[in-house]
Protein backbone atom coordinates (compact mmCIF):
# COMPACT_ATOMS: atom_id res chain seq x y z
CA UNK A 1 0.00 0.00 0.00
CA UNK A 2 1.33 3.27 -0.86
CA UNK A 3 1.52 5.94 1.98
CA UNK A 4 -0.80 8.86 1.74
CA UNK A 5 1.69 11.90 0.29
CA UNK A 6 2.03 9.31 -2.56
CA UNK A 7 -1.24 8.71 -3.00
CA UNK A 8 -2.20 12.49 -2.89
CA UNK A 9 0.52 13.43 -5.09
CA UNK A 10 -0.29 11.00 -7.83
CA UNK A 11 -3.59 12.58 -7.87
CA UNK A 12 -1.73 15.57 -8.79
CA UNK A 13 0.17 13.51 -11.75
CA UNK A 14 -2.96 12.89 -12.96
CA UNK A 15 -4.08 16.14 -13.36
CA UNK A 16 -1.33 17.55 -15.00
CA UNK A 17 -1.09 14.38 -17.18
CA UNK A 18 -5.06 15.29 -18.32
CA UNK A 19 -4.39 18.88 -18.97
CA UNK A 20 -1.39 18.23 -20.99
CA UNK A 21 -3.73 15.01 -22.96
CA UNK A 22 -6.81 17.75 -23.21
CA UNK A 23 -3.97 20.01 -25.53
CA UNK A 24 -3.32 17.30 -27.39
CA UNK A 25 0.00 16.72 -25.84
CA UNK A 26 1.37 13.00 -26.17
CA UNK A 27 4.40 13.00 -24.04
CA UNK A 28 6.22 15.18 -21.38
CA UNK A 29 9.49 14.83 -20.28
CA UNK A 30 10.27 14.81 -16.29
CA UNK A 31 11.58 18.38 -16.29
CA UNK A 32 8.56 19.43 -18.03
CA UNK A 33 6.02 17.85 -15.65
CA UNK A 34 8.43 19.68 -12.97
CA UNK A 35 7.98 23.29 -14.53
CA UNK A 36 3.98 22.42 -14.68
CA UNK A 37 3.92 21.29 -10.57
CA UNK A 38 7.09 23.11 -9.33
CA UNK A 39 7.66 19.62 -7.61
CA UNK A 40 11.79 18.76 -8.22
CA UNK A 41 12.52 16.87 -11.48
CA UNK A 42 13.93 14.11 -9.51
CA UNK A 43 10.90 13.43 -7.32
CA UNK A 44 8.67 13.21 -10.26
CA UNK A 45 10.98 10.43 -11.68
CA UNK A 46 10.97 8.93 -8.53
CA UNK A 47 7.57 9.08 -8.14
CA UNK A 48 6.97 7.88 -11.20
CA UNK A 49 9.29 4.80 -11.53
CA UNK A 50 7.69 3.64 -8.13
CA UNK A 51 4.58 2.66 -9.98
CA UNK A 52 6.45 1.42 -12.66
CA UNK A 53 6.92 3.77 -15.18
CA UNK A 54 10.39 5.01 -16.61
CA UNK A 55 10.06 8.16 -19.66
CA UNK A 56 11.49 6.80 -22.72
CA UNK A 57 14.83 9.23 -24.04
CA UNK A 58 14.27 11.60 -26.19
CA UNK A 59 10.64 11.31 -25.62
CA UNK A 60 9.42 11.77 -21.95
CA UNK A 61 6.67 9.81 -20.38
CA UNK A 62 3.80 8.83 -22.44
CA UNK A 63 0.96 11.04 -21.14
CA UNK A 64 -2.08 8.45 -22.33
CA UNK A 65 -0.39 5.85 -21.10
CA UNK A 66 0.35 7.35 -17.62
CA UNK A 67 -3.35 8.83 -17.11
CA UNK A 68 -4.59 5.04 -17.66
CA UNK A 69 -1.73 3.71 -15.27
CA UNK A 70 -2.54 6.50 -11.99
CA UNK A 71 -6.20 6.08 -12.74
CA UNK A 72 -5.67 2.30 -12.20
CA UNK A 73 -4.04 2.18 -9.17
CA UNK A 74 -6.11 5.09 -7.72
CA UNK A 75 -9.34 2.83 -8.36
CA UNK A 76 -10.67 5.94 -10.20
CA UNK A 77 -13.80 4.86 -12.81
CA UNK A 78 -15.47 7.42 -14.86
CA UNK A 79 -18.58 7.41 -12.81
CA UNK A 80 -18.15 6.37 -8.63
CA UNK A 81 -21.84 7.08 -7.26
CA UNK A 82 -21.47 8.31 -3.68
CA UNK A 83 -24.27 9.85 -1.65
CA UNK A 84 -23.72 13.16 1.11
CA UNK A 85 -25.13 13.38 4.56
CA UNK A 86 -25.88 16.48 6.11
CA UNK A 87 -26.84 19.07 3.59
CA UNK A 88 -25.93 22.74 5.53
CA UNK A 89 -23.35 25.54 4.33
CA UNK A 90 -20.54 22.82 3.51
CA UNK A 91 -22.23 20.01 2.12
CA UNK A 92 -24.59 22.53 -0.36
CA UNK A 93 -20.81 23.64 -1.58
CA UNK A 94 -20.15 20.65 -1.87
CA UNK A 95 -23.08 19.08 -3.85
CA UNK A 96 -22.48 22.42 -6.17
CA UNK A 97 -19.18 21.64 -7.01
CA UNK A 98 -18.44 20.98 -10.18
CA UNK A 99 -14.86 19.66 -9.01
CA UNK A 100 -15.71 16.34 -7.96
CA UNK A 101 -17.88 15.38 -10.80
CA UNK A 102 -15.25 15.88 -12.98
CA UNK A 103 -13.54 13.59 -10.98
CA UNK A 104 -15.89 11.24 -11.64
CA UNK A 105 -17.97 10.71 -8.64
CA UNK A 106 -21.24 11.95 -8.92
CA UNK A 107 -23.07 12.67 -5.76
CA UNK A 108 -26.49 10.87 -6.55
CA UNK A 109 -27.87 10.83 -2.80
CA UNK A 110 -28.16 13.59 -0.24
CA UNK A 111 -29.62 13.10 3.32
CA UNK A 112 -31.00 15.39 6.16
CA UNK A 113 -32.97 15.54 9.23
CA UNK A 114 -34.08 19.19 8.75
CA UNK A 115 -37.85 19.08 7.35
CA UNK A 116 -37.14 22.30 5.55
CA UNK A 117 -34.68 20.74 3.47
CA UNK A 118 -36.26 17.28 2.93
CA UNK A 119 -37.97 17.02 -0.36
CA UNK A 120 -36.08 19.62 -1.79
CA UNK A 121 -34.14 19.06 -4.58
CA UNK A 122 -30.42 21.04 -5.26
CA UNK A 123 -27.90 19.93 -8.48
CA UNK A 124 -30.08 17.37 -9.69
CA UNK A 125 -30.41 15.66 -6.14
CA UNK A 126 -33.81 15.24 -3.97
CA UNK A 127 -32.90 15.26 -0.53
CA UNK A 128 -33.91 12.65 1.47
CA UNK A 129 -34.77 12.14 5.54
CA UNK A 130 -31.58 9.83 6.92
CA UNK A 131 -34.51 6.67 7.53
CA UNK A 132 -33.83 6.44 3.59
CA UNK A 133 -30.19 5.80 3.72
CA UNK A 134 -29.99 1.96 3.89
CA UNK A 135 -32.42 1.16 1.31
CA UNK A 136 -30.66 4.07 -1.34
CA UNK A 137 -27.00 2.46 -0.52
CA UNK A 138 -28.11 -1.01 -0.90
CA UNK A 139 -30.19 -0.27 -4.35
CA UNK A 140 -27.55 2.08 -5.75
CA UNK A 141 -24.01 -0.08 -4.58
CA UNK A 142 -23.18 3.23 -2.90
CA UNK A 143 -19.58 2.68 -1.21
CA UNK A 144 -18.34 6.08 -0.12
CA UNK A 145 -19.81 8.82 1.80
CA UNK A 146 -19.14 12.35 2.40
CA UNK A 147 -20.01 13.12 6.10
CA UNK A 148 -21.08 17.14 6.52
CA UNK A 149 -23.37 16.92 10.24
CA UNK A 150 -22.60 18.81 12.99
CA UNK A 151 -20.26 17.49 15.27
CA UNK A 152 -23.02 15.59 17.53
CA UNK A 153 -24.35 14.41 14.78
CA UNK A 154 -21.65 12.65 13.29
CA UNK A 155 -21.01 9.47 15.25
CA UNK A 156 -24.27 8.48 15.48
CA UNK A 157 -24.92 9.60 11.11
CA UNK A 158 -21.54 7.07 10.93
CA UNK A 159 -23.43 4.23 12.72
CA UNK A 160 -25.98 4.57 10.01
CA UNK A 161 -23.97 4.62 7.20
CA UNK A 162 -21.82 1.49 8.60
CA UNK A 163 -24.63 -0.26 9.45
CA UNK A 164 -26.03 0.57 5.45
CA UNK A 165 -23.14 -1.06 3.95
CA UNK A 166 -21.04 2.51 3.49
CA UNK A 167 -17.12 0.89 2.79
CA UNK A 168 -15.59 4.85 2.90
CA UNK A 169 -16.58 7.97 4.81
CA UNK A 170 -14.79 11.27 3.79
CA UNK A 171 -15.32 12.82 7.00
CA UNK A 172 -15.89 16.84 7.31
CA UNK A 173 -16.90 16.92 11.04
CA UNK A 174 -14.52 17.78 13.58
CA UNK A 175 -15.50 14.18 15.91
CA UNK A 176 -12.94 11.64 15.04
CA UNK A 177 -15.02 8.30 14.18
CA UNK A 178 -15.70 5.23 15.60
CA UNK A 179 -16.05 2.73 13.00
CA UNK A 180 -15.17 -1.07 12.36
CA UNK A 181 -11.74 -1.76 11.12
CA UNK A 182 -13.06 -2.88 7.79
CA UNK A 183 -14.10 0.75 7.21
CA UNK A 184 -12.39 3.67 6.00
CA UNK A 185 -12.79 6.96 7.31
CA UNK A 186 -10.91 9.96 6.46
CA UNK A 187 -11.03 13.40 8.04
CA UNK A 188 -10.59 16.45 6.39
CA UNK A 189 -9.08 19.48 8.17
CA UNK A 190 -9.26 22.78 6.42
CA UNK A 191 -7.28 24.18 9.39
CA UNK A 192 -4.25 21.77 8.57
CA UNK A 193 -4.18 23.39 5.29
CA UNK A 194 -4.44 26.99 6.96
CA UNK A 195 -1.23 25.92 9.54
CA UNK A 196 0.48 25.02 6.08
CA UNK A 197 0.33 28.34 4.06
CA UNK A 198 1.18 30.14 7.73
CA UNK A 199 3.92 28.14 7.86
CA UNK A 200 4.97 29.18 4.24
CA UNK A 201 3.94 32.94 4.87
CA UNK A 202 6.22 32.80 7.89
CA UNK A 203 9.42 30.71 6.79
CA UNK A 204 9.09 33.65 3.42
CA UNK A 205 9.31 36.46 5.75
CA UNK A 206 12.13 34.65 7.73
CA UNK A 207 14.29 33.89 4.82
CA UNK B 1 12.70 24.38 4.48
CA UNK B 2 10.79 21.06 4.93
CA UNK B 3 8.60 19.45 2.63
CA UNK B 4 4.29 19.95 2.60
CA UNK B 5 3.71 16.05 3.69
CA UNK B 6 6.20 17.06 7.00
CA UNK B 7 4.68 20.44 7.84
CA UNK B 8 1.42 18.65 7.81
CA UNK B 9 2.32 15.91 9.71
CA UNK B 10 3.48 18.03 11.84
CA UNK B 11 0.20 19.68 12.38
CA UNK B 12 -1.06 16.42 13.05
CA UNK B 13 1.88 15.64 15.69
CA UNK B 14 0.58 19.00 17.48
CA UNK B 15 -2.58 18.31 17.96
CA UNK B 16 -1.86 14.91 19.41
CA UNK B 17 0.32 16.38 22.09
CA UNK B 18 -2.21 19.20 22.69
CA UNK B 19 -4.96 16.37 23.08
CA UNK B 20 -1.99 14.60 25.76
CA UNK B 21 -1.61 17.84 27.30
CA UNK B 22 -5.06 18.56 27.97
CA UNK B 23 -5.36 15.36 29.58
CA UNK B 24 -2.56 16.02 31.87
CA UNK B 25 -0.12 14.07 30.41
CA UNK B 26 3.36 15.22 30.43
CA UNK B 27 5.43 12.64 28.13
CA UNK B 28 4.60 10.13 25.36
CA UNK B 29 6.52 7.63 24.03
CA UNK B 30 6.96 7.16 20.55
CA UNK B 31 5.17 4.24 20.20
CA UNK B 32 2.34 5.95 22.71
CA UNK B 33 1.76 8.57 19.96
CA UNK B 34 1.98 6.12 16.96
CA UNK B 35 -0.86 3.86 18.79
CA UNK B 36 -2.78 7.48 18.89
CA UNK B 37 -1.75 8.82 15.33
CA UNK B 38 -2.16 5.39 13.83
CA UNK B 39 1.45 6.67 11.95
CA UNK B 40 4.38 3.54 12.28
CA UNK B 41 6.60 4.39 15.37
CA UNK B 42 9.57 4.67 13.39
CA UNK B 43 8.34 7.52 11.18
CA UNK B 44 7.67 9.50 14.23
CA UNK B 45 10.98 9.13 15.62
CA UNK B 46 12.55 10.14 12.09
CA UNK B 47 9.93 13.30 11.93
CA UNK B 48 10.55 14.25 15.78
CA UNK B 49 14.64 14.20 15.61
CA UNK B 50 14.36 16.57 12.00
CA UNK B 51 13.12 18.62 14.03
CA UNK B 52 15.61 18.48 16.73
CA UNK B 53 14.04 16.01 19.41
CA UNK B 54 14.65 13.06 20.91
CA UNK B 55 12.85 11.39 23.82
CA UNK B 56 14.31 11.00 26.68
CA UNK B 57 15.35 6.92 27.73
CA UNK B 58 12.23 5.32 29.86
CA UNK B 59 9.98 9.07 30.06
CA UNK B 60 9.85 9.62 26.56
CA UNK B 61 9.18 13.21 24.62
CA UNK B 62 7.95 16.07 26.80
CA UNK B 63 4.96 16.95 26.02
CA UNK B 64 4.61 20.86 26.47
CA UNK B 65 8.68 21.15 24.94
CA UNK B 66 7.30 19.37 21.89
CA UNK B 67 3.92 21.44 21.37
CA UNK B 68 6.06 24.58 21.75
CA UNK B 69 8.63 23.72 19.02
CA UNK B 70 6.05 22.79 16.95
CA UNK B 71 4.43 25.95 17.24
CA UNK B 72 7.57 27.45 16.81
CA UNK B 73 8.46 25.76 13.59
CA UNK B 74 4.78 26.53 12.39
CA UNK B 75 4.58 30.23 12.84
CA UNK B 76 1.33 29.57 15.21
CA UNK B 77 0.67 32.18 17.40
CA UNK B 78 -2.39 31.97 19.60
CA UNK B 79 -3.47 34.91 17.38
CA UNK B 80 -3.14 35.01 13.82
CA UNK B 81 -6.44 37.63 12.13
CA UNK B 82 -7.47 36.81 8.73
CA UNK B 83 -9.89 37.66 6.25
CA UNK B 84 -12.65 35.71 3.65
CA UNK B 85 -13.61 36.68 0.41
CA UNK B 86 -16.96 35.31 -0.59
CA UNK B 87 -19.31 34.45 1.76
CA UNK B 88 -21.37 31.86 -0.31
CA UNK B 89 -21.65 28.14 1.39
CA UNK B 90 -18.42 27.22 1.33
CA UNK B 91 -17.57 30.42 2.96
CA UNK B 92 -20.25 30.67 5.76
CA UNK B 93 -19.42 27.29 6.75
CA UNK B 94 -15.38 28.02 7.02
CA UNK B 95 -17.09 31.53 9.02
CA UNK B 96 -18.98 29.52 11.34
CA UNK B 97 -16.15 26.98 11.81
CA UNK B 98 -14.73 26.65 15.78
CA UNK B 99 -11.78 24.44 14.33
CA UNK B 100 -9.91 27.32 12.95
CA UNK B 101 -10.36 29.66 15.99
CA UNK B 102 -9.03 27.14 18.07
CA UNK B 103 -5.62 26.91 16.06
CA UNK B 104 -5.46 30.49 16.18
CA UNK B 105 -7.10 31.97 13.35
CA UNK B 106 -9.31 34.41 13.75
CA UNK B 107 -11.55 35.14 10.76
CA UNK B 108 -11.67 39.22 11.53
CA UNK B 109 -13.03 40.72 8.05
CA UNK B 110 -15.94 38.99 5.50
CA UNK B 111 -15.79 40.42 1.88
CA UNK B 112 -18.18 40.05 -0.54
CA UNK B 113 -20.09 41.69 -3.28
CA UNK B 114 -23.94 40.59 -3.25
CA UNK B 115 -25.18 44.09 -2.07
CA UNK B 116 -28.22 41.65 0.13
CA UNK B 117 -25.34 40.40 1.90
CA UNK B 118 -23.17 43.58 2.72
CA UNK B 119 -23.80 45.37 5.88
CA UNK B 120 -24.88 41.76 7.97
CA UNK B 121 -23.56 40.35 11.00
CA UNK B 122 -22.04 36.50 11.06
CA UNK B 123 -20.04 34.92 13.67
CA UNK B 124 -19.69 38.47 15.10
CA UNK B 125 -18.04 39.48 11.47
CA UNK B 126 -19.97 42.22 9.72
CA UNK B 127 -19.66 41.38 5.90
CA UNK B 128 -18.13 44.47 3.89
CA UNK B 129 -18.09 45.40 0.36
CA UNK B 130 -14.45 44.12 -1.60
CA UNK B 131 -13.58 48.01 -1.67
CA UNK B 132 -13.05 47.71 1.97
CA UNK B 133 -10.25 45.21 2.18
CA UNK B 134 -7.04 47.63 1.08
CA UNK B 135 -8.12 49.94 3.58
CA UNK B 136 -8.92 46.92 6.23
CA UNK B 137 -5.78 45.13 6.08
CA UNK B 138 -3.49 47.83 6.51
CA UNK B 139 -5.40 48.92 9.43
CA UNK B 140 -5.12 45.39 11.32
CA UNK B 141 -1.93 44.03 9.17
CA UNK B 142 -3.43 41.06 7.69
CA UNK B 143 -1.44 38.56 6.29
CA UNK B 144 -3.44 35.74 5.42
CA UNK B 145 -7.04 35.58 3.39
CA UNK B 146 -9.46 32.74 2.49
CA UNK B 147 -10.63 32.66 -0.57
CA UNK B 148 -13.95 31.17 -1.75
CA UNK B 149 -15.22 33.51 -4.61
CA UNK B 150 -16.59 31.23 -7.46
CA UNK B 151 -14.19 30.69 -9.85
CA UNK B 152 -14.41 33.57 -12.45
CA UNK B 153 -13.98 36.36 -9.86
CA UNK B 154 -11.17 34.48 -8.29
CA UNK B 155 -8.05 36.10 -10.64
CA UNK B 156 -9.72 39.63 -9.86
CA UNK B 157 -10.20 38.94 -6.20
CA UNK B 158 -6.63 37.37 -5.57
CA UNK B 159 -5.17 41.19 -7.11
CA UNK B 160 -6.84 42.85 -5.03
CA UNK B 161 -5.61 40.95 -2.38
CA UNK B 162 -2.42 41.21 -3.07
CA UNK B 163 -2.17 44.92 -3.91
CA UNK B 164 -3.41 45.19 -0.28
CA UNK B 165 -0.53 43.59 0.75
CA UNK B 166 -1.92 39.82 1.85
CA UNK B 167 1.07 37.69 1.85
CA UNK B 168 -0.89 34.78 1.70
CA UNK B 169 -4.12 33.27 0.01
CA UNK B 170 -5.97 30.02 0.88
CA UNK B 171 -7.38 29.18 -2.69
CA UNK B 172 -10.48 27.44 -1.98
CA UNK B 173 -11.61 28.23 -5.90
CA UNK B 174 -10.61 25.95 -8.92
CA UNK B 175 -8.89 28.26 -10.84
CA UNK B 176 -4.72 28.22 -10.64
CA UNK B 177 -4.42 32.29 -9.25
CA UNK B 178 -1.71 34.01 -11.07
CA UNK B 179 0.14 36.17 -8.34
CA UNK B 180 3.99 37.70 -7.69
CA UNK B 181 6.25 35.09 -6.37
CA UNK B 182 6.30 36.95 -2.95
CA UNK B 183 2.82 35.68 -2.16
CA UNK B 184 1.87 32.52 -1.33
CA UNK B 185 -0.86 30.33 -2.55
CA UNK B 186 -2.29 26.89 -0.94
CA UNK B 187 -4.43 25.69 -3.21
CA UNK B 188 -7.52 23.26 -1.21
CA UNK B 189 -8.98 20.79 -3.25
CA UNK B 190 -11.42 18.49 -1.55
CA UNK B 191 -11.32 15.91 -4.56
CA UNK B 192 -7.73 14.78 -3.83
CA UNK B 193 -9.20 14.13 -0.71
CA UNK B 194 -11.83 11.61 -2.05
CA UNK B 195 -9.42 9.95 -4.43
CA UNK B 196 -7.58 9.34 -1.23
CA UNK B 197 -10.60 7.59 0.27
CA UNK B 198 -11.34 5.50 -3.01
CA UNK B 199 -8.00 4.18 -2.73
CA UNK B 200 -8.12 3.45 0.37
CA UNK B 201 -11.43 1.34 0.21
CA UNK B 202 -9.83 0.45 -3.11
CA UNK B 203 -7.35 -1.06 -1.88
CA UNK B 204 -8.69 -3.25 0.94
CA UNK B 205 -11.04 -4.61 -1.49
CA UNK B 206 -7.93 -5.67 -3.24
CA UNK B 207 -6.89 -7.50 -0.12
N1 LIG C 1 -13.34 20.15 7.69
C1 LIG C 1 -13.26 21.43 8.04
O1 LIG C 1 -12.19 22.00 8.13
C2 LIG C 1 -14.56 22.14 8.29
C3 LIG C 1 -14.80 23.48 7.97
C4 LIG C 1 -16.08 23.99 8.21
C5 LIG C 1 -17.05 23.18 8.76
N2 LIG C 1 -16.74 21.91 9.10
C6 LIG C 1 -17.69 20.99 9.70
O2 LIG C 1 -18.60 20.57 8.69
C7 LIG C 1 -19.86 20.27 9.29
C8 LIG C 1 -20.95 21.06 8.59
O3 LIG C 1 -20.71 22.43 8.73
P1 LIG C 1 -21.80 23.45 8.20
O4 LIG C 1 -21.26 24.82 8.43
O5 LIG C 1 -22.23 23.08 6.83
O6 LIG C 1 -23.01 23.18 9.22
P2 LIG C 1 -24.54 23.46 9.00
O7 LIG C 1 -25.13 23.61 10.36
O8 LIG C 1 -24.73 24.56 8.00
O9 LIG C 1 -25.07 22.13 8.30
C9 LIG C 1 -25.30 20.94 8.98
C10 LIG C 1 -26.42 20.21 8.26
O10 LIG C 1 -26.52 18.90 8.80
C11 LIG C 1 -27.90 18.62 9.04
N3 LIG C 1 -28.00 17.58 10.05
C12 LIG C 1 -28.01 17.70 11.41
N4 LIG C 1 -28.12 16.49 11.97
C13 LIG C 1 -28.20 15.59 10.96
C14 LIG C 1 -28.32 14.18 10.90
N5 LIG C 1 -28.43 13.44 12.02
N6 LIG C 1 -28.37 13.58 9.70
C15 LIG C 1 -28.29 14.31 8.56
N7 LIG C 1 -28.15 15.65 8.55
C16 LIG C 1 -28.12 16.28 9.74
C17 LIG C 1 -28.49 19.95 9.40
O11 LIG C 1 -29.91 19.92 9.26
C18 LIG C 1 -27.79 20.86 8.44
O12 LIG C 1 -28.46 20.89 7.18
C19 LIG C 1 -19.72 20.60 10.77
O13 LIG C 1 -19.44 19.42 11.48
C20 LIG C 1 -18.53 21.55 10.81
O14 LIG C 1 -17.83 21.51 12.04
C21 LIG C 1 -15.54 21.38 8.86
N1 LIG D 1 -11.96 23.31 -2.74
C1 LIG D 1 -12.96 22.48 -3.08
O1 LIG D 1 -12.78 21.28 -3.19
C2 LIG D 1 -14.32 23.11 -3.28
C3 LIG D 1 -15.53 22.49 -2.92
C4 LIG D 1 -16.71 23.21 -3.11
C5 LIG D 1 -16.66 24.48 -3.66
N2 LIG D 1 -15.47 25.00 -4.02
C6 LIG D 1 -15.31 26.32 -4.59
O2 LIG D 1 -15.48 27.28 -3.56
C7 LIG D 1 -16.01 28.47 -4.13
C8 LIG D 1 -17.26 28.87 -3.37
O3 LIG D 1 -18.22 27.86 -3.52
P1 LIG D 1 -19.69 28.12 -2.93
O4 LIG D 1 -20.47 26.88 -3.16
O5 LIG D 1 -19.59 28.66 -1.55
O6 LIG D 1 -20.21 29.27 -3.92
P2 LIG D 1 -21.35 30.33 -3.64
O7 LIG D 1 -21.86 30.73 -4.98
O8 LIG D 1 -22.32 29.80 -2.63
O9 LIG D 1 -20.59 31.54 -2.95
C9 LIG D 1 -19.79 32.45 -3.64
C10 LIG D 1 -19.85 33.78 -2.90
O10 LIG D 1 -18.87 34.65 -3.47
C11 LIG D 1 -19.47 35.91 -3.66
N3 LIG D 1 -18.74 36.64 -4.68
C12 LIG D 1 -18.89 36.59 -6.04
N4 LIG D 1 -17.99 37.41 -6.62
C13 LIG D 1 -17.28 37.99 -5.62
C14 LIG D 1 -16.23 38.94 -5.59
N5 LIG D 1 -15.72 39.48 -6.71
N6 LIG D 1 -15.73 39.32 -4.38
C15 LIG D 1 -16.24 38.79 -3.24
N7 LIG D 1 -17.23 37.89 -3.20
C16 LIG D 1 -17.74 37.49 -4.39
C17 LIG D 1 -20.91 35.61 -3.99
O11 LIG D 1 -21.73 36.75 -3.80
C18 LIG D 1 -21.20 34.48 -3.03
O12 LIG D 1 -21.58 34.99 -1.76
C19 LIG D 1 -16.24 28.19 -5.60
O13 LIG D 1 -15.14 28.68 -6.35
C20 LIG D 1 -16.29 26.67 -5.66
O14 LIG D 1 -15.88 26.17 -6.92
C21 LIG D 1 -14.32 24.35 -3.82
Amino acid sequence: KLPPPTVKRLSLYLRAFEGLDHRGVTHISSKGLSEILEIPDTQIRKGLSFIGKTGRRGKGYPVRDLIQRIREILGLKSYIPIILVGVGNLGTALLASKLMKQRGFRIVGAFDVDVSKIGKKFCDVRIQDDSKIPEFVKEYGIKLAILTTPGEAAQHTAEILVSAGISGILNFTPENLSVPPYVKVHNVDFTIEMEFLNYLVNSEDLE
